[in-house]
C-alpha cells in the first residue's frame, strides 16, 4: 500500500522536524544514543505529550500528530 | 506559565516599538491597530507602556518576512509556523517576525494578526510557552474573540512575575481554564453533537473521548471559530443534524463544525419569544417527539420542530412539569430517555415517563473523575 507508506514517511518527517524545532531533539543523539536503553525520540515525545496534556505514551499516536500539525508559534516549548 | 530561561527582561517599563514593513493582506491602519491593541493586552495588566516610533531604533521591531530572513529561524510557508519573537535584549532582542506567507486577517478567519501579535509580544517581554490551553501563551493558534483577547490568570501571573503588578489601583484578573475534575465545576450549557456530549464553560468546551483518560478541555473556537465564548444554552436537533447555540437574545445554528451563514439571529422572530425574555438559561430537544424545551428563569417553553412554532399554553412553570427541579437551570441534556438538569455543582437525572427525579449526581459525573 504505497499511499500508506508515503503517509507514514511524511509523518515521520513531521515528527522529527517538530521535535528538533520545538523540543531540542538532537539528531546525533538519535543516531548514537548515550543511553542504549532509552530512545531520545520517545523521551522527547513523552515531554511533548505531557506539555499538551495528551496521554503520555512516547508514541506518535493520532492525537499527538494532530497537535504537531496545528498552526503554532515558532518559539520552542523547551530550551536547550 | 513559564518564563524564558535565564529570566531575561527589559530594564525599563516604557518600551518603544516600530513597524518595519506592512503586510499587503490588510490596510495599514488595520495593521497599526492590531499591534496597538496587542500591546495594550499586556500594558493593561502590567506597569509596562508601549509607544510607537518611526525614527531611531525601537526596542521591539516588528516585521513581516518570507522563508529565510537571516535570523537562523526560517519561516516555512503557509500554515505551520506563523510567527516568532525574540526574548528581551539589545539588537534583535524583543523583535517580532510574522510569516508573510500566512493570510493575515482582522476577523475570525485564519490568521488573526492581533491575536498572533499579542502572543508574540509575550515572548518579546520574556514569557515562554504556557501549557495552559486557555492561556494566550499556549503555543498553538486558537482564535478566541474578535475584539478582545481575554488573558487568562496564568498569563497575568506570568507577566507580573517579571514586571510586577499593574499601576492600576484595581488589579486586573483573568479567566481560569476549567478542570474536568474540579468539585466546584459548573456548566453554562451542554448539548449532544452527533452522538457525544459537549459541555460548555466560558470560552471552553469539555468532552470525554475514548482517546484520552481525562476529559478533553479546549477552546470552543477550535470547533466553531465564529461562535462567541459564554454560550448560555445549546441543543441538538438530530432530525435536522443541527446544533443551536444561544447567548443573550441571539442564536447561531451549526451543521457539524460549520456555523451557517446568516447567523446570529434573534430568538424573537424565529421562536416567538416575548421581548421580556432576554436570554435562554438552558435548552434541550427530544428526538422522538420533535419538541424542544427552553428554560428561562422558573418557566419553560416548548417549541415544535416539525410545525416550527411554539406550542400553545406556554410558558409553564418548571416546577409543575418537572417536579424536583428548581428554577434557574444552568444546562440540560438528554440521554436515553432521561433529561439531566444541571444546577450549580449538582445534576438531576429526570425520568420523563415517571415525571420524577431518579438520581442526584455531581455535575462532572460524566468525566470518570
Amino acid at each position: 500500500f504505497p499511499a500508506g507508506l508515503q503517509t507514514k514517511e511524511q509523518d515521520a518527517k513531521i515528527i522529527q522536524k517538530y521535535l528538533e524545532k520545538f523540543y531540542d531533539l538532537k539528531i546525533d543523539e538519535v543516531k548514537n544514543p548515550k543511553n542504549k536503553n532509552s530512545n531520545p525520540v520517545t523521551e522527547k515525545l513523552k515531554e511533548m505529550q505531557e506539555f499538551f496534556g495528551l496521554k503520555v505514551t512516547g508514541k506518535p499516536d493520532a492525537e499527538t500528530l494532530k497537535i504537531m500539525k496545528m498552526p503554532r508559534c515558532g518559539v520552542p516549548d523547551v530550551f536547550s | 506559565f513559564a518564563i524564558t530561561e535565564g529570566n531575561p527582561k527589559w530594564d525599563k517599563n516604557n518600551l518603544t516599538y516600530s513597524i518595519e514593513n506592512y503586510t499587503p493582506d490588510l490596510a495599514r491602519e488595520d495593521v497599526d491597530d492590531a499591534f496597538r491593541k496587542a500591546f495594550k493586552v499586556w500594558s493593561d495588566v502590567s506597569p509596562l507602556t508601549f509607544t510607537k516610533i518611526s525614527k531611531g531604533e525601537a526596542d521591539i521591531k516588528i516585521s513581516f518576512n518570507y522563508r529565510d530572513h537571516y535570523d537562523n529561524s526560517p519561516f516555512d510557508g503557509p500554515n505551520g509556523i506563523l510567527a516568532h519573537a525574540f526574548q528581551p535584549g539589545p539588537g534583535i532582542g524583543g523583535d517580532a517576525h510574522f510569516d508573510e506567507e500566512e493570510r493575515w486577517t482582522k476577523d475570525h478567519k485564519n490568521y488573526n494578526l492581533y491575536h498572533v501579535a499579542a502572543h508574540e509580544f509575550g515572548h518579546s517581554l520574556g514569557l515562554a510557552h504556557s501549557s495552559d490551553i486557555g492561556a494566550l501563551m499556549y503555543p498553538t493558534y486558537g482564535f478566541n474573540d474578535l475584539d478582545n483577547i481575554q488573558l487568562s490568570q496564568d498569563d497575568i501571573d506570568g507577566i507580573q512575575a517579571i514586571y510586577g503588578p499593574s499601576n492600576n489601583p484595581v488589579q486586573p484578573t483573568g479567566s481560569t481554564t476549567p478542570k474536568a475534575c474540579d468539585k466546584k465545576l459548573t456548566f453554562d450549557a451542554i448539548t449532544t453533537v452527533r452522538g457525544e456530549k459537549i459541555f460548555f464553560k466560558d470560552r471552553f468546551y469539555l468532552r470525554k473521548t475514548p482517546y484520552i483518560p481525562e476529559a478533553e478541555v479546549n477552546l470552543i473556537s477550535l470547533f466553531w471559530p465564529n461562535l462567541p465564548g459564554g454560550i448560555e444554552a445549546a441543543h441538538e436537533v438530530t432530525e435536522k443534524d443541527i446544533v443551536r447555540f444561544f447567548k443573550d437574545s441571539k442564536f447561531w445554528v451549526a451543521l457539524g463544525t460549520n456555523v451557517l451563514p446568516g447567523y446570529p439571529k434573534d430568538i424573537y422572530t424565529t421562536f416567538g419569544f416575548p421581548k421580556t425574555v432576554k436570554k435562554i438559561d438552558a435548552s434541550v430537544s427530544e428526538e422522538y417527539t420533535g419538541k424542544t424545551y427552553f428554560f428561562v428563569g422558573n418557566n419553560y417553553w416548548r417549541y415544535d420542530e416539525r410545525r416550527r412554532s411554539m406550542d400553545a399554553g406556554y410558558p409553564k412553570l418548571i416546577i409543575d412539569d418537572f417536579p424536583g427541579i428548581g428554577s434557574k437551570i444552568d444546562a440540560v441534556v438528554n440521554d436515553s430517555g432521561f433529561f439531566y438538569f444541571f444546577i450549580g455543582t449538582r445534576q438531576y437525572k429526570f425520568d420523563l415517563q415517571a415525571k420524577r427525579v431518579v438520581a442526584i449526581l455531581k455535575s462532572n459525573s460524566w468525566f470518570n473523575c
